[in-house]
């Protein structure tokens, strides 16, 4: 069978889908200081997955606006400096009108998903991290 | 009462996947 860490380089959804290949890739992520960029990219799709049961709503506002506030208002934050500002004001609109969507960051993990694949994800399997790994 | 930063931890954890 193939050992995990080539799956690793097939691509980064391969890479995200296993634990060790995450716990690695963050901490080369940590070392270049962006370690935000994957956070934000798990919270989306937590947050997609919130229950959608009644009651809930309380909670899903009270996390999108952690994740608003954490990642996307710093307009210095190494998250919102790689969102468009189209996508950045959608969010802040949501927000602010309480309109709570599963899909409302959907395009920002998009975007940021791109950035990790042209520019973050090469990187990490050119690093020695990952090289001394495998 | 969950803190936002608990809140965060537990939606970023929700959405990794399990050990195989």
């Amino acid at each position: 069978p193939t050992p995990p860490y080539l799956k690793w380089a097939e691509s980064l959804h391969s890479l995200l889908d296993d634990q060790d290949g995450i716990h690695l890739f963050r901490t080369f992520l940590k070392q270049e200081d962006c370690a935000d960029v994957l956070d934000f990219w798990f919270a989306c799709s937590g947050f997609r997955k919130q229950d959608t049961g009644e009651g809930n709503e309380e909670k899903k506002l009270k996390l999108a606006k952690a994740i608003y506030k954490k990642y996307i208002l710093d307009s210095n934050g190494i998250v919102s400096r790689q969102i468009k500002p189209a996508t950045k004001s959608f969010i802040k609109d949501c927000v602010m009108k309480l309109h709570i969507d599963p899909a409302m960051f959907d395009q920002a993990q998009t975007e940021i998903q791109a950035v990790m694949e042209e520019n973050t994800y090469p990187l990490f399997l050119k690093s020695d991290i990952y090289l001394e790994y495998t | 009462i969950d803190s936002e930063d608990d809140l965060l931890q537990e939606c970023i954890s929700s959405a990794m996947p399990k050990k195989k």
